[in-house]
């Protein structure tokens, strides 16, 4: 279908800027680097009907229909991510040693219902 | 706040927050290769294999550089030809129990190097003891309980040497022992002293900075993403 999904196309499921920076959670004196980085989440609405943008699994298509007929006995899918990339973090531990750590599924590349 | 914190530590791999007392400044390798994968295009990083180090050809996501605990049994004047005599010592007890250790490599660093023009430049002989755990608590593990693990001549071109200690390393770290060694170094038998005139035979060993220990371990935890996609 053409039909666009109701809502405003800011209020759709999408990835939202966030960077999280690690002085703000105390971890600056152990973090060597990155001091920061743009990790993001996912905000938004996945409502009927769920267009190709928006990632929807069969299961969350299904969801929006049945709570399109009733709202208040089924919610609207969630926005979650559905494509993570990783990021390097280089660290004291706490032996004075050096580390250099690989971590999966840091940053939100896409989001999805 | 305090329980979210542990939590997100447990699942960055860490049983508590760090604090570092004596850092060491950043070894280069680090930075280089963390460089290398920060300015990776958002796409290629994505696909790239989480659970395997290019750099060193080997799995692993994480990689570690220990200083050197141990102290010198022997520097300065020299003794016969032994130049340096230096006791290593690496805390390889940091690593969680399910990591799998996959690479080592010791690095003798000298502050400069001392090429020659001639190409002549001096040459010495470097020896790795493997010393036992008793010979780590005594004032001087000489002798007896040491094994001789490589043996090696080298003129110092260079500011530093990589040796492979994979096998001794995951040895030790299967008996949950930390990792104690002796090095040596000494003039070159072939190297009369006399016949260096009045420069210390022992030379630009002087410039000998410190050792350290590069390890890379494979941590399964932070690997399951890329396993479920295999």
């Amino acid at each position: 279908s053409a039909q666009r999904p109701r809502g405003t196309a800011s209020a759709l499921c999408k990835p939202r800027r966030l960077y999280i920076s690690f002085s703000d959670v105390g971890w600056e004196n152990w973090i060597i680097a990155p001091q920061g980085y743009l990790a993001n989440y996912c905000l938004g609405q996945c409502p009927f009907p769920l267009t190709a943008e928006l990632n929807g699994t069969n299961h969350a298509i299904l969801q929006t229909i049945v709570h399109s007929m009733d709202p208040k006995a089924t919610p609207q899918p969630c926005c979650v991510p559905v494509r993570l990339s990783p990021i390097s973090i280089l660290y004291y531990d706490n032996s004075d040693n050096v580390v250099l750590r690989h971590y999966e599924d840091m940053v939100v590349d896409e989001c999805g219902c | 706040l305090s329980l979210q914190e542990s939590l997100l530590l447990k699942s960055l791999g860490l049983s508590a927050k760090p604090s570092p007392k004596a850092p060491i400044p950043v070894p280069s390798v680090l930075w280089r290769i963390f460089e290398q994968r920060r300015t990776l295009p958002a796409a290629d990083r994505a696909a790239e294999d989480g659970c395997s180090l290019e750099e060193f050809n080997v799995p692993g996501n994480i990689i570690r550089v220990f200083a050197d605990r141990g102290h010198f049994l022997h520097e300065g004047q020299p003794q016969g030809l032994l130049c340096l005599q230096k006791l290593l010592y690496f805390n390889l007890s940091v690593l969680e129990e399910d990591e799998l250790l996959t690479m080592a490599q010791l690095e003798v660093r000298f502050s400069h190097s001392s090429y020659q023009p001639s190409g002549q430049g001096q040459l010495f002989e470097l020896r790795l003891y493997q010393s036992s755990p008793l010979a780590l608590q005594g004032p001087s593990p000489q002798g007896q309980g040491r094994k001789l693990l490589l043996e090696q001549s080298f003129a110092q071109l260079h500011k530093s040497l990589l040796f492979n200690l994979s096998t001794v390393a995951k040895d030790w770290r299967a008996f949950g022992r930390s990792l104690g060694l002796v090095l040596e170094i000494s003039v070159s038998s072939s190297e009369a002293p006399a016949g260096r005139g009045l420069q210390s035979p022992c030379g630009s060993i002087s410039s000998f900075l410190d050792t350290s220990l590069l390890v890379v371990s494979l941590s399964p935890q932070q690997c399951k993403a890329s396993r479920s996609k295999r």
